[in-house]
């Protein structure tokens, strides 16, 4: 594990088999960096009940990325997800993607909202990029705030664990679960056109999960 | 809840990402299950980078979009399926693969509700092809009832609409396996002669999942 304290070691969580469709593809290490251009990094902030599994992760693009999303059509929208959908119909790319664990910010009314404008704010400044660049995601338990002033107080550390190792992305997946047991993550490599293009993912869930998302 | 983030170095439009991400996560994301509980929080983004200097994909018809499409739809698959893997108390995967329905979407429906359901006969090692074939009816989608079709694996439980008498021993040992090595169980279904074909991911209902979820306060 590391000396750094507070960053256990990504090992801590062993990863899901993924039963990848065939198809004319090959699965690569890596993740959500697989792609050129991609960083991430997962580190504990203080921010789960109990443990000290790491809890914030962020990636990041080094130039702005064309976005996309899909969200919950639960009415109570958790303020992220509100957050998001805002953020998309304003703008085409992104360049961050912040990840909580521990809280899901849901029926937290205005005052999670602000947490959530103040989260990005926060890392839009650190990464000096544009606010409406930084998307934010949470999961956690219904009803309560973020833990801000930890999440906050760690996100010098958290960009400067940025890499675009396979590292960064096995601890940024780590870093987003909830009451999963497995880390859940991806890559693959393939040929669009005459060109090498890389696809990778991470996910989370394993309680409340029926997405019916749009 | 579910999150996802999935990252890109191809160069897409805007608005033909947007459909392409939309496109995967109904094929993958949007059909799985758990407990039938919808997040507040379910979210994925996805982010393309352009940084492989591919050429600028504008059209969903292109060869390139399809190939990527495709490669898209894998990925998300493989973290959908992992996330009905890793079920909260599971013991095995549940893939429903439903076909001969008129289109993707009323196949991707019926899946989904054999999926959903409880299934606690899984848990329990019963080859229960009654509840396959009544979750399959209440998915509100038409189709003949004799031409309906369900196996278990490799071990046909009902063809033509009629129950077939099968060995329940080999059929509750394909159940027991999968569960001692938390692997995949397979329920195939045919509703009929369409080409809409689609599949559904779910895990088995255990006591667990009861226990920690009754220990998990708001």
């Amino acid at each position: 594990s590391s000396a750094d304290a507070g960053v256990v070691s990504v090992k801590s969580m062993p990863a899901a088999p993924i039963l990848l469709p065939e198809g004319p593809w090959k699965q690569i290490p890596g993740g959500v960096t697989a792609a050129k251009g991609f960083k991430a990094a997962g580190i504990y902030g203080g921010l789960r009940a109990k443990g000290e599994k790491p809890d914030l992760a962020l990636v990041t693009c080094d130039v702005d990325a064309t976005a996309a999303g899909a969200f919950t059509t639960n009415l109570v929208a958790a303020a992220p997800v509100l957050y998001c959908r805002h953020i998309l119909d304003i703008s085409e790319t992104g360049r961050a993607v912040l990840i909580n664990a521990g809280q899901a910010n849901a029926a937290t009314g205005d005052a999670g909202y602000q947490d959530t404008v103040e989260c990005s704010n926060a890392v839009a400044q650190l990464l000096h990029v544009r606010p409406e660049s930084v998307l934010i995601e949470s999961t956690g338990v219904i009803g309560q705030r973020i833990k801000k002033e930890a999440l906050l107080s760690s996100l010098p550390k958290l960009v400067a664990s940025l890499t675009s190792a396979t590292e960064g992305a096995d601890s940024a997946a780590v870093a987003i679960t909830t009451t999963d047991l497995v880390s859940k993550s991806i890559a693959v490599e393939t040929e669009v056109g005459a060109t090498v293009v890389r696809v990778g993912g991470m996910a989370k869930g394993s309680g409340m999960i029926h997405p019916n998302m749009a | 809840t579910m999150l996802g983030v999935m990252t890109t170095d191809a160069s897409v439009a805007t608005n033909i990402w947007r459909e392409m991400v939309r496109k995967s996560v109904s094929r993958s994301f949007n059909q799985i299950t758990v407990d039938g509980d919808t997040s507040t929080n379910d979210t994925v983004i996805a982010l393309a980078s352009g940084a492989s200097g591919s050429t600028k994909i504008s059209s969903l018809e292109s060869s390139d979009a399809q190939q990527l499409q495709a490669c898209l739809d894998a990925v998300m698959q493989g973290l959908a399926k992992s996330i009905a893997w890793d079920g909260e108390g599971a013991t095995c995967l549940i893939e429903i693969t439903v076909s001969g329905a008129s289109n993707e979407a009323e196949a991707a429906k019926i899946a989904r509700s054999v999926a959903s359901s409880s299934l606690a006969a899984v848990y329990g090692r019963d080859p229960n092809w009654g509840r396959i074939a009544c979750a399959v009816g209440y998915a509100g989608i038409h189709f003949n009832i004799n031409d309906l079709r369900v196996s278990l694996g490799d071990i046909l439980l009902m063809n033509n609409g009629q129950p077939l008498p099968f060995d329940r021993y080999a059929a509750s040992t394909y159940l027991k396996e999968a569960g001692q090595i938390h692997g995949t169980v397979n329920i195939d279904i045919s509703v009929g002669n369409g080409h809409g074909s689609s599949k559904a991911w779910g895990c088995d209902l255990s006591y667990d999942y009861v226990k920690i979820n009754a220990e998990y306060t708001t």
